[in-house]
């Protein structure tokens, strides 16, 4: 498995943030 | 109603399950405020997580304690057979465009228009990059869709529902009259998708943007 | 071979095609290097645009010019009805699993390992979200592994196949014997997998990472 190629791909690497803020969002926006 | 839908008030997450549910006629009992679901903790509190240990919604309970999570799982459960695509390959091109959802649009609409709703902080670089990839998604959206109705087989299926649910945000906030021009066709799809009454019960009445939303600070 | 898969050599991505392919018996040529593939711009020429417009691979070509792109659509399409979950229940509890490691598990191993084999630069704060984000993931599987053989029904599925191939870099790069400790039963159920005639086929031997390689600069 070489770097290049995983480097190539398509990874959402800041997916933990939007989840945390969508999270929180819509607990915000009900609250 | 022997089926429980738990989930935050109006989230597009929840959409593809309440449609899907519409095509194939399931009577679902939703759940999304007090006393059974408190939007604000709702997923982290002891009771819901003693029976949804994913920690998150939406979340389906049927009979017997029967549980799922995960949008996609969900709508798959609660739709059609014909939903879920007749025969391998169909089935295995919903689940294509299932995954081309997930993977290439739900990342850039998130980057793009959360900032707009106050979702998520703006982060210049994140944005514009987001709106070139979503360019790109767009043009080869428009150019598969030059020539079909729906993106699988002949009629809607949960390619068609996950993509117009993953492409709502986006549409309602961001892609304002000039920005969707070059993709008449995805708008086409999309706004006929959203006509069917299946999808209009449970979106309403989808207007298009007017004026892109700028990212609140 | 009537079935083509495109893939970088020895790229996890495609791990989960491959076995389920084990599992139903279809004969697949792989096409990884030249001359049909050139891997550093394979995905990006006219050639490949032309069959597979998604512009990723692994890509599948079937009889008559069927095309799947996206991992998970292709080892529902090589593999079996046992693999996709029989009844609809099975069927969307293997879906869940499917989500939930695209959602939840891998975003995290890409950003905890990536790094380590010099395929992302290192993030301190993403590496160590991600490493806390896979604790409580490995607990919650190995919670659900205390009673099980399998993540659904009484045999292997897609379920597993697909999480383990998205565990793989992590159980191989940086969960050492102390780090993995606490997830005994998700151990035992990796191994188990790996074990199997048809994962080992295509992982080859799996070695268990012994110290957990650091990030390259």
């Amino acid at each position: 498995m070489s770097a290049e190629h995983l480097a190539q791909e398509n990874i959402w690497f800041d997916k933990y943030r939007y989840d945390d803020a969508e999270r929180r969002y819509y607990e915000q926006l009900n609250g | 109603a022997a089926m429980t839908l738990y989930t935050y008030p109006d989230f597009w997450r929840s959409y593809p399950v309440l449609i899907a549910a519409q095509y194939s006629g399931l009577q679902l009992k939703v759940i999304s405020g007090p006393p059974e679901f408190e939007p604000q903790s709702g997923c982290r509190t002891d009771h819901f997580l003693a029976k949804f240990p994913f920690g998150k919604v939406p979340a389906f309970e049927g009979e017997n304690g029967f549980h799922i999570c995960e949008s996609n799982a969900i709508a798959h459960y609660v739709g059609t057979d014909a939903l879920r695509g007749i025969g391998p390959k169909d089935s295995a091109l919903v689940q294509q465009w299932v995954s081309y959802a997930d993977g290439a649009i739900i990342p850039a609409v998130a980057n793009w228009v959360y900032p707009t709703l106050g979702a998520s902080a703006y982060n210049k670089q994140a944005s514009e990059k987001a709106q070139a990839d979503l360019q790109g998604a767009l043009s080869f959206l428009n150019e598969h869709l030059q020539t079909r109705t729906f993106l699988v087989g002949e009629r809607v299926s949960l390619a068609d529902i996950t993509l117009v649910c993953a492409l709502l945000l986006l549409y309602k906030q961001v892609l304002d009259p000039s920005l969707r021009e070059p993709f008449s066709n995805v708008t086409r799809w999309f706004c006929s998708c959203v006509h069917q009454p299946q999808f209009s019960a449970v979106l309403g009445k989808v207007k298009l943007c007017e004026k892109a939303a700028q990212y609140k600070v």
